[in-house]
């Protein structure tokens, strides 16, 4: 019966983890692999940014799939050299908002997931928004990692490539930003985890029984437990020949905490250096995280 | 934690469509 049980989970997590997210990592794979009919628009410098800023923004106006060899005759403005300083300060904020709609969107996703996880609902709902503030950015760095390869990251629903290179180009703090997810992504990568897989760590991820401030914490670990359970399983079935994969798994997580407390610090700096705001979700999650 | 996570709540208790994010 437990066998039975545990495959039941992973069925049910694997369908709200394919059912919620936009982006997957089979997707993903066919788009960075070029087998898709069309490839991604690829950013690689501010010309070619400003470009598909222009493009896809007409494109989701239209409520359209993006195209963007399509538009780049149309607006295709070369700044002067004059004020191109000022251009490029105001593209690298433009693109701090963009990184922060896609957050919220994949925070949206990563809540509607957590709810199909068979008993989160019934958890205390304080104990729902603990799971999820603490446990939202870790997951979002886990799907960002199936978007990217060693050279760049998919964006605008893998109808845009950005360039490793260009965002380590940009200005500080900007340029601090993705490099040390690339560098996660590609540690993680090399696990070869598909989607199911993939379900199984996230909502173990959110189900994570030591939160600060849990109210009732052995029913968070009684949740987190049965989904960790399946995962070995689910591991040992789906990998037979990666005996040490569940291990070396679950010491992702702990560099999974390193990522976010270091991301919450260049949020911050940003915040203040930049001048910017930050918006209302992700304050609230930030908000005394560590 | 109510007052300081209002959006969060909102995801909670609502069905999305990204609301008015």
């Amino acid at each position: 019966p437990m066998l039975a049980d545990h495959k039941i989970l992973v069925g049910q997590i694997h369908e709200a983890y394919m059912k919620n997210f936009n982006m997957n990592k089979a997707k993903a794979r066919l788009i960075l692999t070029g087998k898709t009919s069309k490839p991604p628009f690829i950013i690689h410098d501010m010309e070619t940014f400003q470009l598909a800023e222009r493009t896809f923004a007409v494109h989701m106006l239209n409520d359209d799939c993006p195209e963007p060899e399509s538009g780049l005759q149309a607006g295709a403005v070369i700044p002067a050299a004059g004020c191109r300083e000022l251009q490029q300060r105001e593209a690298e904020a433009r693109l701090f908002h963009c990184c922060q709609s896609t957050s919220v969107e994949t925070v949206t996703e990563l809540t509607e997931f957590a709810k199909a996880v068979p008993g989160f609902q019934s958890l205390n709902l304080n104990d729902q928004v603990t799971l999820l503030k603490y446990g939202v950015y870790e997951a979002l760095f886990t799907l960002l990692a199936s978007c990217m390869n060693k050279d760049g990251l998919l964006v605008a629903r893998g109808g845009g490539f950005i360039t490793r290179e260009f965002l380590k180009s940009l200005r500080r703090p900007f340029s601090d930003m993705m490099e040390p997810k690339f560098q996660f992504a590609t540690r993680f990568n090399s696990l070869e985890l598909n989607d199911s897989d993939l379900a199984l760590f996230v909502a173990a991820i959110i189900c994570c029984g030591d939160r600060p401030g849990l109210v009732e914490v052995p029913l968070v670990e009684q949740l987190q437990e049965s989904i960790v359970q399946a995962l070995q399983l689910h591991l040992l079935a789906n990998h037979p020949d990666d005996t040490f994969l569940f291990p070396r798994l679950l010491q992702k997580l702990a560099d999974l905490r390193e990522l976010v407390t270091e991301h919450a610090q260049l949020v911050q700096e940003i915040e203040t250096s930049e001048d910017t705001s930050l918006h209302p979700l992700l304050q609230e999650i930030y908000r005394d995280m560590y | 934690l109510k007052d300081k996570h209002k959006i969060l709540h909102q995801l909670l208790q609502n069905s999305t469509s990204p609301v008015d994010l």
